[in-house]
């Protein structure tokens, strides 16, 4: 797979193919694309960010990331098409190329690159970052558990055995630091959107607190023309809210480190569960997904565009 | 390589809070390994496990001895990573 008109965006890829396909994109779209090592795991893989850019300089900037828990391959797999779009469809679709005329797009398509090779390896069904707990024969921390939002609060296990552990202090993991140093580092992100599988659900801040964002009702808003704008290409049906409410408290996410550091657009997808198995996604789900999943990003990254603050 | 032969995922369906409740406790005994991928919240939400095949037959009890409503999901875990790996075979001979 040369180039990214050939790569096979409905199977599922490992790392390295991955990787190789941000080199590709990057070299067909100079003008646009410019590949960006923000940091390294735990194991030394690179992070790497695609950043969208018309020029500028610290243009306002949409925060976009997927596979944060390293088993949901649906998540890269979307990422993936979603960055082809962007960039395929800069100069010819008039909405995204106004956002990209004034914003900068940043796309971190795996964010958890240990686990998710980790997966590719030894173990189809893990979460987690690969990081050693001192003390502990139990391998990685929750990375949607570590961030500085409500840190230990509910929803969150202090046991490194557990799925959902927190980790030993709040951006102790590298995966998680690095995009935290990054964003804060530029200043000027509008919209953070994290996206995971598989729940069909959009929701915004907060996880870790019942009490409603000053933002409540223009996110409530958003996430319903979003959500609505998903179900028109294949009736897929999302549940939308605040975290709390829509799924279970959860403390320390990214959506809630988004909000709290002045993102207000800030986002989690749970993409579709509706698949043979729920959690497996047969590959022959994943441009669907995608496809849909795109019109309701298209909807906050527009929201962003005409809403500034 | 860590393998998933006969682990099973179910979908349990909550129908009272007390159910919710039986189930979130299941979350503390770490012997059976429960892998939960959809955790315990209300009773609108499904509550998906992987179970290893050690743990099928007390999680089974467990559910049926307080009548609590579930469907096998994935049949064999490990049938079903196998065929996604040929899938990803025949992906890269294409």
């Amino acid at each position: 797979e040369r180039n990214t008109n050939n790569f096979d965006y409905a199977s599922y890829h490992t790392l390295e193919e991955i990787y190789s396909w941000m080199d590709s994109l990057e070299a067909e779209y100079p003008d646009l694309v410019t590949k960006i090592q923000i940091g390294s795991s735990f194991e030394g893989r690179p992070i790497n960010v695609l950043k969208f850019s018309t020029g500028g300089s610290n243009r306002p900037a949409i925060w976009l990331d997927s596979g944060i828990h390293a088993r949901e391959w649906i998540t890269p797999a979307t990422g993936i098409w979603s960055a082809k779009k962007i960039a395929s469809d800069y100069g010819r679709d008039p909405s995204l190329t106004a956002i990209l005329n004034t914003m900068d797009i940043f796309f971190e398509i795996v964010t958890n690159p240990d686990g998710y090779y980790f997966t590719h390896t030894s173990n189809r069904m893990w979460r987690k970052t690969r990081s050693i707990n001192p003390g502990s024969s139990c391998v990685g921390v929750d990375p949607n558990r570590n961030w500085g939002a409500g840190f230990g609060g509910p929803g969150t296990s202090t046991n490194p055995c557990s799925e959902t552990y927190l980790g030993s202090f709040e951006h102790s993991e590298s995966e998680v630091k690095s995009i935290v140093d990054f964003i804060l580092g530029h200043g000027n992100f509008k919209a953070m959107i994290t996206i995971h599988s598989y729940s069909q659900m959009l929701m915004y801040p907060y996880g870790y607190t019942s009490t409603e964002t000053p933002n409540q009702q223009e996110l409530h808003t958003l996430a319903k023309s979003a959500v609505d704008a998903l179900a028109a290409l294949h009736g897929t049906k999302y549940t939308y809210g605040s975290m709390i409410t829509t799924i279970y408290p959860a403390s320390g996410t990214t959506a809630d480190w988004g909000y709290l550091n002045g993102i207000k657009y800030s986002f989690t997808f749970e993409l579709r569960d509706t698949g043979r198995y729920g959690f497996l996604l047969p590959a022959e789900q994943i441009i669907p997904t995608a496809q849909e999943t795109w019109l309701a990003l298209m909807k906050i990254m527009e929201h962003a565009r005409d809403n500034p603050y | 390589q860590k393998l998933f032969v006969g682990d099973q995922v179910l979908r349990i369906t909550a129908s009272s809070e007390e159910q919710i409740t039986l189930l979130k406790e299941l979350q503390d005994l770490e012997h059976l390994k429960l892998d939960f991928w959809r955790e315990p919240v209300k009773t609108a939400l499904a509550v998906d496990v992987r179970v290893p095949f050690a743990g099928l037959q007390a999680l089974k009890v467990f559910l049926e001895s307080n009548g609590i409503q579930y469907r096998v999901m994935i049949d064999d875990v490990q049938m079903l990573l196998d065929e996604e790996k040929e899938e990803m075979f025949r992906s890269h001979d294409r």
